[in-house]
């Protein structure tokens, strides 16, 4: 089976692929989830900062001034000041990373601000310049960097219990242990795995995971661990620090065993499918199966919340023109939900009763953005939204086949999702049953050890993760 | 202050060394409040 591997990051740039293309990133302010998501603000183009003058012979490190020309998510591509409308100096760096400072850090820090040499002579009167070109104009708060740094502070710690579900039985959940923390996204590993390589990656915020006693207390399935006693060390999470699902009241109308509905496979997040609701849970869940492919056990059964933006109404693909998956060997093709209502004596599920908010996410068609591969989700790859409809997004990966594309929530609250082997699509156990995340680009998530934010471009970290670019672009340019 | 977009901006007297003396001017710079 293809799976997309990791592919080398020498030779691609968030800068050059957005600029040489004309591309728009999606910007930081649609990522609640991600740092600075919330705290984003208005920085936008035009705004100063003082950076590393690297135009400079000096032995000691300076600074001057830059405004920032374009944005692609939390990269900006600066232009010193001075240099009007020549580019020939113009620079892509992250606006978190550590030598990005506010107007007036370096007053404060006792460093001099030297202009460039290129343009070293084209003033004699800097300070008139200075003041002529930043009066009125906008920078960083002065606790940008302390923004910076608090939004990447993360309530998970490694050694955390946690009920995660069981990859190679959607149906059931797990013990798992937090193995490691990076960018808010957890690596789990299954209690019962003696070398540690049994794992799960998923976002703190997912759906996915649970407090320890959270299966039993709505009546999931669980399967129990054989290590009777918890290892040195860990400990069960708190279950404040796990996203809350909304309160629904279930006892009106409510969702009911064999009623259908319209769902995202979890197993393919490319296709929504054609389901029936196959156990109603406590707290608002529910048990669905994919009509024509379930197991005889139910073992592929999925968890889904009652509010969950990946379940949709009898019709709802009709509406809004998105191929509806129908029934494996269903034959009596193109499919009618009436006639299949009718044939399999059911009814589908009341309208009413599924989430219709839609969130003001500030998506459009074209941005570009980096999103968790769910073949391998390691890897956090260039992608692009191609089609919103109401609060879902198709995400293409860039310079993959369009079989790949996933299906994705406009916000934190992602549907579960597992990998998908092409060619081996359900057949196949999952490599990496997770939640699709996305990221702006030029994303630098970090471990807590606290790895500084460096500028543009980067080859992974902690050894674990890594932006994958299109396969096109990794030739050197 | 001034309302800009979503965010309140304030100005405020920055400061700016070069290698020919130390002054300011004022700048707009996001606040805390909304």
């Amino acid at each position: 089976a293809k799976t997309k591997a990791a592919v080398s990051m020498e030779g691609f740039s968030w800068g050059n692929y957005i600029n040489s293309n004309s591309f728009i990133a999606a910007p930081v302010t649609c990522f609640k989830h991600a740092p600075m998501g919330t705290c984003w603000g208005d920085i936008s183009e035009n705004v100063r900062v003082e950076v590393p003058n690297t135009d400079c012979s000096l032995p000691t490190k300076v600074f001057w001034i830059a405004g920032i020309v374009k944005l692609a998510g939390y990269n900006a591509l600066l232009r010193y000041e001075g240099f009007e409308n020549d580019s020939g100096l113009d620079f892509w760096c992250n606006i978190c990373g550590s030598d990005i400072h506010p107007v007036g850090w370096c007053a404060a820090s006792g460093k001099p601000l030297v202009p460039p040499r290129t343009i070293q002579h084209k003033y004699t009167n800097w300070k008139a310049f200075l003041v002529k070109r930043l009066t009125g104009a906008k920078t960083l708060p002065p606790d940008f960097s302390q923004k910076v740094s608090e939004s990447m502070q993360y309530p998970f710690r490694p050694c955390m219990r946690v009920e995660v579900v069981d990859k190679r039985h959607l149906c059931r959940t797990r013990v798992a242990v937090v193995e490691s923390v990076i960018g808010g996204r957890l690596r789990l590993v299954y209690e019962e795995s003696e070398d540690r390589t049994d794992d799960f990656w998923c976002h703190m915020h997912s759906p996915l995971i649970h407090h320890v006693g959270w299966s039993r207390s709505i009546g999931h399935r669980f399967k129990r661990s054989d290590i009777t006693k918890k290892q040195d060390g860990h400990f069960d999470t708190p279950p404040h620090l796990f996203a809350k699902v909304k309160e629904v009241d279930q006892s009106g109308e409510w969702f009911k065993e064999g009623m259908k509905l319209e769902a995202i496979d979890p197993l393919n997040l490319s296709t929504i499918c054609v389901a029936t609701i196959r156990k109603v849970l406590a707290d608002g869940f529910l048990m669905i199966g994919i009509d024509g492919s379930e197991a005889a056990d139910g073992s592929d059964w999925f968890c889904y919340h009652a509010t969950s933006p990946s379940i949709f109404p009898v019709g709802f693909c009709e509406i809004n023109m998105i191929e509806l998956t129908p029934p494996r060997g269903y034959t009596k093709l193109p499919f009618k939900w009436f006639d299949y209502l009718r044939e399999t004596g059911s009814i589908a599920a009341p309208v009413k009763l599924f989430n219709k908010d839609v969130p003001n996410h500030g998506f459009r068609v074209g941005m570009k953005l980096e999103a968790v591969d769910l073949m391998e989700p390691r890897l956090i790859c260039v992608a692009t939204v191609t089609r919103i409809i109401h609060r879902l997004l198709r995400i293409h990966f860039d310079g993959w086949e369009e079989e790949y594309d996933q299906w994705v929530d406009s916000s934190r609250e992602s549907q579960s999702g597992s990998s998908k082997q092409k060619k081996k699509a359900k057949s196949q156990q999952y490599k990496g049953h997770k939640k699709k995340r996305k990221m702006p680009v030029g994303k630098k998530p970090v471990s807590l050890s606290s790895l500084p934010m460096t500028g543009g471009v980067r080859r992974g970290f902690s050894g674990d993760e890594e932006l994958t670019p299109p396969p096109a672009q990794t030739a050197p340019e | 202050s001034s309302e800009i977009g979503s965010r309140k901006w304030e100005q405020k007297q920055v400061h700016i060394q070069t290698l020919e003396g130390e002054f300011s001017v004022a700048m707009w710079s996001p606040s805390d409040q909304k």
